[in-house]
This record gives C-alpha cells, sequence and structure tokens, in this order.
C-alpha cells in the first residue's frame, strides 16, 4: 500500500520495529485466491533463511511451480477438491488448478499485509508511491481457497488444516458467509484450532453495512476486522450545464473527454425497461445515449460493469450516481470510459437538474490524487456492524482499519475492474471493503508477534483494541460515513488501529484455551457441540458458574433484559502488565444517565508481569424499559504514560 | 440419488474410535462404507477438525448421523470474498 504507512505511522517505526530475525520469522498465511509470484512485492532482496519452524511448500499445478516461490513467498498451495466434488472438475482454460491468482484479490491481500517495499508503485499514475505491506519482512504463504465459483468450507478447512501443520503465526481470511452458530461454521471451528496452537486469526468483518447485526466472524477467538477511509481521495468533479459543480471520485485513466460540456442524460429516460437508470446489461437505448454523458443510479450491478454497458451502448461517459443504500459513501473504481461516482445527495442535486432543463449538459474534470483528506478515518458505509447477532455479550467488531480505496499488488491475469472485457494490465490495483482492513491488521499482527514472541493471539488483539483510537486529533469522535454522525462501537469496535501505540499497550487483556471452553459452557452447549468445535471431551462442570460476560475480553457488550430482568449486570475482567511496574487509575465515560458505571478497585498496583482482576457494576437507572435501546461508554486505564481502554456498549 | 449427493463435513468424537481400527482414516472409510456404496473421502482433518468431507444424500448423511463417535455431520457452506 502507498500511503497507509505514513497514515498509520509505520513510516516513523524503524526503532519499534528493528529489522531483527523474530521480525522475519514471522509467517503471514493467508486463505483467498491464491498468489501472483511475479509481483513485485514478493522480491527476496535481503531476506535471510526460511525460519527452521516452517513445514509448508510451493505446490505444483497450472502455471506455478516451485521455483516461484523464494524466502518472501515461503508457501503457496491450492485447495479445490471440495470445489471440484460440488461443480465438477476444474476449467483449466478458465482458470488456474494452481496457487496462481487468476483474480487479483488474493494477491491484493497478501501484499498488504506482507508485501515488500516497492518504489514507484501506482495505478495509472493514482495513488502513487512507494508500496509495502505491514509487515515487510514477514514471510507469505498462499492458501488457494477460493475459485471462479467460490470458497467452499471443505477446502477452507483443508487449507486451516494445513496452516496449522505448516506452522504459520498469522492467518488473514477475507472471506465469511452466513451467520452460523459457532459450532456449524467451518471458519469459526478452523480457527478455535489454530488459536489453540498460538496462531491468531484476523477476519474481515464483512461488507453488509449499514444494516445493523450484519457481522460475519464473530467468534471471540477470531479478531473481526471492519473498515475505515484514508486521508487519500481521488477527486473527478461533475459540472453541470447551470455551473454548478458536484465532487466526485474517479481512477479513470485514457481518453479524456473533450473540453466542452458535453449532452448528459439520465439513463432511466433512455431506456424502454423499468429498470433502466441501473444500467443493466442491454438496457440502453444507443439512439438515447450515443455521443452522451450517462447518469445512471448504483445497486444490483457491479460499478464497473455499467460503465461497460454505457459505453458498448455509444456513451461518452458516465456519472455513477448513490442511492440511499450507499449514501455519501464514494469508492473510486478504474472504469473503462471517463466516469465518476457521486454521493447520493450530489446525485438527487444532478438529477433535479437532468429533469429541468431541456437541453442538460456536463464536464467531468479527472484531478488525479489527493491526500490530507480530513476527517479521516471514516467509518465505511459499507463495513458490516454490530451487534453480534450470535453472542450479543461478545462486542464485535473488534477494531477498524484502512479498507477504502487501498493500492496493492494484483494479478496480471486480470484487469483492474476484474471483468472479462478489461484488457488491461497493472502491477497494482486500487479496491475497497474489509477484505482491504482484514490484511492490514493481520501485517500489523505480525509486527507485534514480531516484538511480542510470548504473546498469546488474545494478548496481540487486546493491544491492537485497547491502543485504537476514536477521536481525531482535534478531540472531535471518529464518523460514520454512511450517517455523516458519529460513529459508534457497534461500527468501530474499540476505534481505529494504531500499531504504534499497539507495541507497548502496558496492559493486555489474556485469554487461554481454557477461557474460551469455559465460555462455551456459559453458552449452554451441549458436550457435543463443544467437541465439535473443541475436539476434546470437556465436562462443563455442573457446580460451576459459568458467564459470558466474564470472558476476558478487551471489549464490554452489557446486555439489560427489556423485561423482567435484573437491572444489575456485572462483568469481571484480568489485566496482565505488559511494561514495568505501575499504578493504573481507571475512568469511565458515558453517554447515557441511563445506566450507572462503577469499577472496582478502581486504582490497580503492578508489578512487572502481575495480574490483577477487576469487576464492573452496570446499574440500569430507567428500570425495565419495553424499548430496545443502546447507549455506549469507554473505560480507561491509565498510569501517566499507557491508556487502555476499552469501548463498551449497554443495550436494553 | 448421485444428483441429490452433497458434500458434508463429518465431525467425529475421536477418543470414541472403536480399538479395531489403528488409524481414524480407516474408521471413516468404514463408517462411510456402511451407509453408502459410493460414497469416498474428500478430505480427511486431524488439525482444524477431527472428521472427514464427503459427498452423501441427505438419507445416507442421517444414516451416518446416528452412528456412535459421530457428532454432526454438517452441510458443506459457501463462502465469499469480502
Amino acid at each position: 500500500t502507498t500511503r497507509t504507512p505514513q497514515f498509520l505511522g509505520l513510516d516513523k517505526s524503524a526503532d519499534l520495529f528493528p529489522e531483527s530475525s523474530s521480525s522475519s520469522d514471522v509467517i503471514v498465511g493467508v486463505l483467498d485466491t491464491g498468489i501472483w509470484p511475479e509481483s513485485k512485492s514478493f522480491d527476496d532482496t535481503g531476506m535471510g533463511p526460511i525460519p527452521a519452524t516452517w513445514k509448508g511448500e510451493c505446490e505444483t499445478g497450472t502455471n506455478f511451480t516451485t521455483a516461484n516461490c523464494n524466502r518472501k513467498l515461503i508457501g503457496a498451495r491450492f485447495f479445490s477438491k471440495g470445489y471440484e466434488a460440488m461443480l465438477g472438475p476444474i476449467d483449466e482454460s478458465k482458470e488456474s488448478k494452481s496457487p496462481r491468482d487468476d483474480d487479483g484479490h488474493g494477491t491484493h491481500t497478501a501484499t498488504t499485509a506482507s508485501g515488500s517495499v516497492v518504489p514507484g508503485a501506482s495505478l495509472f499514475g493514482f495513488a502513487p508511491g512507494t508500496a509495502r505491506g505491514m509487515a515487510t519482512r514477514s514471510r507469505v504463504a498462499a492458501y488457494k481457497v477460493c475459485w471462479l465459483g467460490g470458497c467452499f468450507s471443505s477446502d477452507i478447512l483443508a487449507a486451516i488444516e494445513q496452516a496449522i501443520i505448516d506452522n504459520v503465526n498469522v492467518l488473514s481470511l477475507s472471506l465469511g458467509g452466513g451467520m452460523s452458530d459457532y459450532y456449524r461454521d467451518s471458519v469459526a471451528i478452523g480457527s478455535f484450532a489454530a488459536m489453540e496452537k498460538g496462531i491468531l486469526i484476523s477476519c474481515s468483518a464483512g461488507n453488509a453495512g449499514p444494516s445493523s447485526y450484519s457481522l460475519s466472524n464473530v467468534a471471540p477467538w477470531i479478531t473481526t476486522v471492519g473498515a475505515g477511509t484514508l486521508d487519500r481521495d481521488f477527486p473527478a468533479e461533475v459540472i453541470i450545464g447551470n455551473g454548478k459543480n458536484y465532487s466526485g471520485v474517479s481512477l479513470y485513466r485514457g481518453h479524456a473527454l473533450p473540453d466542452t460540456p458535453l449532452p448528459f442524460i439520465y439513463a432511466g429516460n433512455a431506456s424502454n425497461s423499468s429498470s433502466g437508470n441501473l444500467c443493466m446489461m442491454g438496457t440502453l437505448t444507443p439512439e438515447k445515449v450515443a455521443g452522451k454523458i450517462v447518469l445512471c443510479d448504483r445497486g444490483v450491478s457491479a460499478r464497473v460493469q455499467k460503465g461497460v454497458v454505457v459505453k458498448s451502448a455509444g456513451g461518452l461517459g458516465m456519472v455513477l450516481a448513490n442511492t440511499p443504500a450507499n449514501g455519501e459513501e464514494l469508492v473510486a473504481d478504474a472504469h473503462l470510459l471517463p466516469a465518476t461516482a457521486v454521493g447520493e445527495k450530489e446525485g438527487d442535486a444532478i438529477k433535479k437538474y437532468l429533469f429541468s432543463d431541456p437541453n442538460p449538459t456536463v464536464k467531468i474534470v479527472f484531478q488525479g490524487t489527493k491526500v490530507g483528506i480530513q476527517p479521516s478515518p471514516v467509518v465505511a458505509a459499507f463495513s458490516s456492524r454490530g451487534p453480534n447477532s450470535i453472542t450479543p455479550q461478545i462486542l464485535k467488531p473488534d477494531l477498524i482499519a484502512p479498507g477504502v480505496n487501498i493500492l496493492a499488488g494484483w494479478s496480471k491475469n486480470v484487469g483492474p475492474t476484474g471483468l472479462a472485457s478489461d484488457n488491461r494490465r497493472v502491477d497494482f490495483n486500487i479496491i475497497s471493503g474489509t477484505s482491504m482492513s482484514c490484511p492490514h491488521v493481520s501485517g500489523l499482527a505480525a509486527l507485534i508477534k514480531s516484538a511480542h514472541p510470548d504473546w498469546s493471539p488474545a494478548a496481540v488483539r487486546s493491544a491492537l483494541m485497547t491502543t485504537a483510537y476514536t477521536a481525531y486529533k482535534n478531540g472531535l469522535s471518529l464518523k460514520d460515513s454512511a450517517t455523516g454522525k458519529q460513529s459508534t462501537p457497534f461500527d468501530h469496535g474499540a476505534g481505529h488501529v494504531d500499531p504504534i501505540s499497539a507495541v507497548n499497550p502496558g496492559l493486555v487483556y489474556d485469554l487461554t484455551v481454557d477461557d474460551y471452553l469455559s465460555f462455551l459452557c456459559a453458552l449452554n452447549y451441549s458436550a457435543v457441540q463443544i467437541t465439535t468445535l473443541a475436539r476434546r471431551k470437556f465436562q462443563c462442570e455442573p457446580s460451576k458458574k459459568y458467564n459470558v460476560n466474564d470472558l476476558n475480553y478487551p471489549s464490554f457488550a452489557v446486555l439489560f433484559q427489556t423485561t423482567g430482568g435484573a437491572n444489575i449486570v456485572k462483568h469481571t475482567r484480568v489485566l496482565t502488565n505488559v511494561g514495568p511496574a505501575s499504578v493504573y487509575n481507571s475512568s469511565v465515560t458515558s453517554d447515557s444517565s441511563l445506566v450507572k458505571i462503577s469499577v472496582e478497585p478502581q486504582v490497580l498496583s503492578f508489578r512487572e508481569n502481575e495480574k490483577k482482576s477487576y469487576t464492573v457494576t452496570f446499574t440500569s437507572t430507567s428500570g425495565a424499559t419495553t424499548q430496545s435501546v443502546n447507549s455506549f461508554a469507554r473505560l480507561e486505564w491509565l498510569d501517566g504514560k499507557n491508556v487502555v481502554g476499552s469501548p463498551i456498549s449497554i443495550s436494553w | 440419488s448421485l444428483a441429490e449427493k452433497k458434500t458434508y463435513i463429518v465431525h467425529v468424537a475421536k477418543s470414541e474410535m472403536p480399538e479395531s481400527f489403528n488409524h481414524h482414516t480407516l474408521w471413516y472409510e468404514s463408517s462411510l462404507n456402511s451407509v453408502s456404496d459410493s460414497a469416498q473421502l474428500i478430505y480427511t482433518y486431524d488439525n482444524a477438525i477431527h472428521g472427514f468431507a464427503t459427498r452423501l444424500t441427505p438419507e445416507e448423511a442421517s444414516s451416518l448421523e446416528s452412528q456412535t463417535g459421530i457428532l454432526a455431520v454438517l452441510p458443506e457452506m459457501k463462502y465469499e470474498l469480502h
């Protein structure tokens, strides 16, 4: 990536992450669409021998041999038996039966997490700079589990199985599916086994936002990552015939439009189809579109596909307008014709002009790359949101990281739009999704792991979460792109990742396998369900009182029953001091008077490596309410140097 | 019957493997053969889960699930890139 290292402060962190052998001993496994090994991001110059712990290998298949691997890309495997059992033999004329990435997604995620430093990177001159992954000295192992027809659970499980055997340290999964209970979800089950082996599993939260309860990958042993914007944009202004300007974004680079205003038409008025406004394939009337710029509404079909539809109907360019589903969030695309994307409000204003002017005209002015955009980060509208639909007492997502307009490596088997008709080939592509934010956290986790090799996955996650920030430098709270208002822990979890602070978090909330087993007991899982999930006979003790609220999680999700429930809820936590001896004071801030929050003890004095517990008591002062209400608060432990923060959601 | 076959992930309690088997793969094959003439192991797992993946009819899956040591027979799920 060419901007996130600066955005995250990694460019000033050389002394925090020395180029020691421990940083190059960390191996990031990426389950995805495979890998494009020729990417410069996998240059192994200066990398030492492959870690002795590594048991993986590079498998041979279509256009891929062991020679495609090196000291950077140390593993590449593919898992297609489940896919082929379901859909028949792979057509090798259409996709590579090998670790080779024909899609681009897997190369993008792997290079985001671990890519080497590549000067002079850009997409058609957009987002220029030196590209690098988050953990430049870590090693990459690619596990191809996603194919043209999708990613199947039997293949995903086989890849996790192999990654455990191979000895990866971090697993990055930018995929998800459904909202099954943990004992029915292969990613959750496989991740449990990986966690047991000390592997940190980072998963994307999903792109089903901004709807509530839209998260995937919510098991507490998984780090669930939502997406935020960077301080970078790709403006492409729309100037309509009445002289008014509207801001849009675009990654179009190609033949320029004439400098004079061009005829402008709404797609809905250039079609005989009731859904003509969406610029679906075959719906535009060429006689009405030819020689004009066409305004299409976003939705149903791919954004770049709409551009192809306009182009094939003879249109000169496209303005793509958001609908209420997307609000004002702008996602830039490398369109095949001059095109720009505008927000819902801008789109409505432009449509008003289109419907009122008998001879509407428009100009699109492409302005390249701009950095320093504020406020940033803003929670991406598409980023999936809490509450957690499986266990509402566990607050998810865990945190957010950059996931909008991210430049990273790409496959040379596909163009930047992913369309079959896109014959362009690029070294780097700019795309958006929680798929992109997840590998940021995977790479950052690898960095933390290299600085603290003995830390558990839970300790690494805790460090990332408790040091995440929830306010801009001017003190204002993080915003949500979907609403334009302040975001909440259901949107951003603990906040935006801050890797420099995460290296020295002061205190961590650690978790062991036994803690997770107690959590399963607290969920009243049957013996069969626990054995299915945890691969062992585990008997919940009938005399022991298990409580989901006591899972030593770095965040709090408090549930009050709307009727008949107690109006006091207690959560107990254990903090481990990973810094020097120190005294920490607690501080609680809350946006609601409906609940009283008290911490006992209020002060914790730690020796080195000492553990101390505390209890937070939440007292609902409103009595039982028949309505579902959410409020939010924050608990911090401060010693004058470190701030160990935890988000709190409170629901009635 | 072949057309209605689906992929299932079969979770087993490895501790309940009969002593007559000296390797879990043999147990899995035997269990499969007892419910299906044609089913084959697609994958066997020992680290991510204890169990295997196979193609079965719904009736075969149901029959397998009732066997001793079989914890769950879960249908294949499709995941999507984010």
